[in-house]
């Protein structure tokens, strides 16, 4: 559907501005280490579809488990967020935002900013190249 | 700015590529007119040339709006969600969402962003260029080649972080006197070339 401007989309088209494909995950807002939350699969498959969780299994569980919280803190460092490991308000609000296919992380390879050196992100460390 | 594994890129012998629309979309030429400009975007800031061809398949660059299973592995969702994806070189295709709303002019200075679900088609298309022609995602949020986009938002000018990022793989444009400057690896993150800002 194309459309000159955004003032010229009918409003029949618009409704769905709030069911968008992954508005359903702000349902899992406070979400925490252990818990086991109905439909916290589909969120492991977002993850997974991203490259964050690796390797994926038949079906994923609604447990939060260590592979989730490990997916949650990497994509809380690419996106310059709190690396807290917790659904919290703003990392859901970033997750359901719509955005490309291309993967994060690919083939293992982490290339944002979980994937550069902490001398780079953090300003922490002094190094000498030799 | 970040590569795909492998640092692929388009090679020196074939940094004049062509493009075509699939034709079974048959596009207008307002919306291919927004493609022609996302492409001059990346080529102002590298030696690449972006010319457009009637022939698809022989096309270095292939542009289409699918739907769903489109037969690639990467099913498309609907309305949100994924928007477009599109492969490192030299594979070339780029694939757009055809079940969202695209804008020609997603200016959504008059209304709340959160309002509309309206995408704006030359902010994606200049983002997945950037994918055809070798960059990852960035984490810099103001750069094009950050993973997300708000709805009924525009992004079409190039950050400092994409142009030093393409210009490590390409060199900077030589007809341009404001993208002279070629970043290398050991450079990044202190050169910048200031085109396009």
């Amino acid at each position: 559907h194309f459309f000159p401007n955004i003032t010229s989309i009918p409003p029949s088209f618009l409704p769905n501005a709030t069911t968008g494909a992954w508005n359903a995950f702000h349902n899992f807002a406070g979400c925490h280490p252990g818990e086991k939350v109905d439909g916290l699969a589909k969120l492991k498959q977002y993850f997974n579809r991203f490259g964050y969780i690796p390797n994926s299994p038949s079906n994923f569980s609604d447990d939060f488990d260590d592979a989730l919280e490990s997916a949650l803190k990497e994509y809380q460092l690419n996106f310059n967020l709190n690396t807290s490991g917790v659904l919290d308000e703003s990392t859901l609000q970033q997750i359901v935002r719509p955005r490309c296919g291309v993967a994060d992380i690919i083939n293992g390879t982490s290339t944002m900013n979980s994937g550069k050196a902490a001398s780079l992100t953090t300003g922490h460390f002094h190094t000498v190249g030799h | 700015y970040t590569f795909f594994p492998g640092t692929p890129k388009w090679p020196s012998s074939n940094l004049d590529l062509t493009y075509a629309f699939f034709p079974g979309n048959q596009l207008t030429d307002s919306v291919k007119a927004i493609f022609s400009r996302a492409f001059d975007r990346w080529a102002a800031v590298t030696p690449l040339t972006f010319t457009e061809t009637a022939s698809f398949s022989s096309a270095d660059l292939k542009i289409g709006f699918f739907s769903g299973d489109h037969g690639d592995g990467e099913p498309f969702d609907g309305q949100m969600g994924t928007l477009a994806h599109a492969f490192s070189p030299t594979n070339g295709h780029f694939h757009l969402d055809g079940d969202e709303n695209w804008v020609l002019d997603g200016d959504s200075s008059s209304l709340t962003s959160s309002s509309t679900s309206a995408i704006d088609l030359e902010s994606v298309a200049v983002h997945e260029i950037g994918h055809l022609l070798g960059l990852g995602h960035s984490s810099v949020e103001e750069s094009i080649m950050f993973p997300t986009i708000s709805s009924g938002s525009k992004k079409i000018v190039l950050a400092s972080d994409d142009i030093q990022g393409i210009q490590v793989l390409y060199g900077g444009n030589p007809n341009s006197n404001s993208s002279s400057t070629t970043t290398t690896g050991e450079e990044r993150g202190t050169s910048d070339s200031g085109a396009y800002s």
